[in-house]
């Protein structure tokens, strides 16, 4: 069945489906941590994320469908954001701790050790707070992460060809479904109209903070991929090199 | 630079129908 003839249910219940499996980290800890042993644990646990994460794009229905090249722009864009929207769903019921895998927990204080890190932590953690004051549905969760990836290229270019037009026709109307799907999730919560309405407005503007989250990780990550605190490989170089060059 | 060529491993895992799983 085509996105565009699904129900709003139908569209949820697939992305839902979409959704990674629980990834460890599986390393042994040697704590305390060094600013080299916290961020090279962190990249290696996003570079096991971003291979998990480019399979749950393709299910996602609709997004085989758009241009390959639409496909890779919108994951360069977005990878760090989903990420991190990821990190706040793990952790929206542990106050004050981020839960980067079941076997990587951290709190605020083990930030210290990583300089500049703790800047990103307090804006992840209050993020997360935010979801907990608003106590986000697992349904709300999914189409938030898909929302992300599809609008995370939409003001960055403006198609010039007709199979970059069609790509993007076909874009806009896949965000039409998510929206949808948002809207139909926010229904089911027994929320009077005006309520409704306010949440939509509340858990969407929660995204311009997630954007300005990730893009102080991207240059932090940066940084210290600069000062050779932590070595950057294989997929997640490619997605951070697409970030800063 | 061609995206493709820029983006070796996303163009392979977006295009490959191996579970990326696998590859991992």
């Amino acid at each position: 069945v085509h996105h565009s003839a699904m129900s709003p249910e139908e569209f949820i219940s697939r992305i839902m489906e979409a959704e990674p499996p629980e990834i460890y980290l599986m390393e042994d800890m040697n704590k305390p941590f060094t600013e080299s042993s916290m961020m090279m644990s962190l990249t290696n646990l996003a570079d096991k994320e971003l291979v998990l994460m480019i399979s749950w794009a393709k299910k996602i229905p609709g997004f085989v469908e758009l241009s390959l090249a639409d496909q890779i722009h919108l994951l360069k864009c977005c990878w760090l954001e989903i990420l991190m929207l990821g990190l706040m769903w793990r952790s929206v019921d542990h106050p004050g701790k981020l839960i980067f895998s079941p076997d990587f927990k951290l709190n605020r204080e083990e930030g210290q050790c990583v300089e500049g890190i703790m800047e990103i932590f307090d804006m992840l953690l209050a993020a997360t707070s935010r979801f907990r004051e608003l106590k986000l549905q697992r349904e709300e969760y999914v189409c938030l992460k898909a929302m992300i990836l599809l609008n995370s290229y939409l003001c960055t270019n403006s198609p010039e060809t007709a199979e970059e037009l069609e790509s993007r026709n076909k874009l806009l109307r896949l965000l039409d479904s998510v929206i949808d799907a948002l809207v139909w999730a926010i229904s089911k919560l027994g929320l009077t109209t005006q309520q409704q309405t306010l949440r939509l407005g509340h858990l969407t503007m929660l995204l311009s903070h997630i954007r300005h989250v990730s893009n102080k990780g991207m240059d932090h990550l940066s940084t210290m991929k600069r000062k050779n605190v932590v070595l950057v490989y294989d997929l997640l170089l490619e997605m951070l090199d697409a970030n800063t060059t | 630079t061609s995206l493709k060529e820029k983006h070796k491993i996303l163009h392979q895992l977006l295009q490959n129908s191996t579970s990326p799983v696998d590859l991992a």
